[in-house]
């Protein structure tokens, strides 16, 4: 009988191998128990190949690569097990242009299925938005929230055809 | 299952009572430094039960109520409501919206209710758990977390597939 | 006889409130000893003053906020103890554009009296440049740099009038 | 004083031996995530001294040599020079140019030189201490660390404030 953790660690690894590869295409990415004699207990470590490269430690990767694996780490959790939403606070601020890219297509591939709340000064990430929360901090220092629906910035001959 | 609307009242920046209504898709919030973004994260983190002030960027727990500003007294008591749209029934609970509360005081009362009707934190725990949201590690990444994922200790990675199984 | 630390205290303060007042207008700050009876020994807090909000612990500030009171600090004390260079890698990465803004103003101040080495994704930091290096990795998996003084981009004109 | 240029061979992705001209004002180091950017500044760091190897983001001191890449096999030794300008007599050393080299092979051997004469980190140390550079703790911000500046003990901000005096 394997235990629900191996059988979640089957499923988020299936996730992580076709989400990384996405992330970092050419690449290939596995969660892995330290210690296979102690599957109860063992931590996981990642193992990785990013094409050209010979990834020695992790500590090594540059900002925006470790960015980029936490994200395939995170959104193969999600797809793998599901939930409701997801709030990713400024996790797209290391990127360069092209992993920024990459970032949105995640966005674009899991936004029919779950709730995606994204903070970002980013201009880029803004255009996929839903809808646009702005903050504001007034004279008085207090937080102001306004909410504007995106769908009706479409110029108004598509919002009719629609 | 989605957020519906979020209410915060007395909540770190939010002094008036604010309401925000969410949907599905993506939404993006956007707006200077220091306007209060990652304070509505810190409201949702809260209001799902979070138990250490440090997860709030606080040092005390009562660091989260409004504490005045440049021409507004300290609020002596903070409130926040998440509704959570159940018209699909993932959370175990015979209504079409939970409704989910927790308010504190500056003397430390701490309150949670679930539809208007009050609960402990264990009966918001039960509540959450089937849906995947529980500590909601993996789901809610705070500011400068995302590095934080890989310079985490083996045994802190395995806990994150854990919650989530 | 007051010691070298309290004299650099001193004026890392008047630099301090200079600076802090800049990227921060409207504001106020000061390095203080957190023991002012054993002041060889005691450690230093920063005392904020930031328009409209009431700053009760520095933990409660905002991303952007602390990126902004952090270089306000180092260039205090780089305005009052000058060092040759400085070298800042992605330092203004969580910075909205009017902070961004003010940062590149503290650049152009100090652009004539020190060496600035500056890494950045950011296109308007990249405006400022005197010099730009651009590293890429190539499919070997190793590190090329080339160098393009922006000066010689100016218009021809401009140029031979130097 | 200034730094004028920056050879590096066998440091960290730099396989090939790179030479960058470095010049007076605003230099902008830009490109791809993992292109190398921040490998330079460790190469700079780690040539004016550096002992521990997580200010390299390493975990043993060799993990700054090439280690190799998908068609290139890794090389036995690491060596950087930065050739700083003394026209002015910042340092305490009668040449117009300082070359400052440090070099790494695997098998532990490490070196230091002065303009071509052997040095030890002592005299490295001494000679950096009247312009500012010392541990330069407070004249290269690595990156991420902009906001650990916030988080520091206030003895270690002491500490920042004393090695600038
Ligand atoms: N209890 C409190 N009472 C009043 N104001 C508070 C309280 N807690 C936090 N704040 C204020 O909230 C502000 C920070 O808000 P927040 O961190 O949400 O900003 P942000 O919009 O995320 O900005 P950034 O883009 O820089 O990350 C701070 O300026 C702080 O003074
Ligand atoms: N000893 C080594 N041998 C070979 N390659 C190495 C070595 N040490 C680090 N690297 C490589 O250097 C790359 C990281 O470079 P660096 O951190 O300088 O990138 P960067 O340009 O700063 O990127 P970012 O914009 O994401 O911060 C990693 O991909 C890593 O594989
Ligand atoms: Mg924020
Ligand atoms: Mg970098």
């Amino acid at each position: 009988m394997r235990s629900v953790f191996m059988v979640a660690l089957e499923d988020v690894n299936r996730s992580f191998q076709a989400i990384f590869s996405q992330l970092f295409p050419g690449g290939s990415a596995t969660v892995v128990l330290l210690d296979t004699e102690n599957p109860l207990q063992s931590g996981v470590d990642f193992e990785l190949s990013i094409p050209a490269k010979k990834v020695r430690r992790m500590s090594l990767l540059s900002g925006g690569e470790r960015s980029m694996v936490a994200l395939a780490f995170l959104f193969a959790i999600f797809q793998s097990r599901p939930a409701p939403f997801v709030i990713l606070d400024e996790v797209e601020a290391a990127l360069d242009d092209k992993n920024l890219a990459r970032f949105l297509g995640l966005l674009e591939h899991f936004r029919t299925t779950a709730q995606l709340l994204v903070i970002s000064h980013q201009k880029r990430t803004m255009e996929v938005a839903d809808v646009l929360l702005g903050a504001t901090m007034d004279k008085s220092g207090t937080t102001k929230v306004v909410r504007e629906e995106i769908s009706k910035r479409l110029p108004l001959a598509i919002r009719t055809a629609e | 299952m989605y957020l519906k609307s979020l209410t915060i009242k007395g909540f770190k920046s939010f002094a008036e009572t604010t309401k925000i209504q969410l949907s599905p898709g993506v939404t993006v919030v956007v707006g200077p430094n220091g306007s209060g973004k990652s304070n509505i994260v810190d409201s949702i983190v809260w209001v799902l039960g979070a138990q250490g002030p440090r997860s709030l960027r606080s040092q005390k727990m009562e660091d989260v109520i409004f504490a005045g500003s440049n021409n507004r007294a300290g609020l002596g008591r903070a409130e926040v409501t998440l509704v959570i749209d159940n018209s699909d029934g993932t959370l175990p609970i015979p209504a079409a919206e939970v409704a989910i509360t927790r308010s504190l005081s500056r003397s430390g009362e701490s309150d949670y209710s679930i539809n208007g009707s009050p609960a402990r934190l264990v009966d918001l725990v039960d509540l959450l758990a089937d849906a995947h949201v529980g500590r909601s590690q993996h789901v809610i990444i705070g500011q400068g977390q995302i590095d934080q994922m890989l310079s985490a200790r083996p045994e802190e990675r395995r806990a994150i597939i854990e919650e989530a199984a």
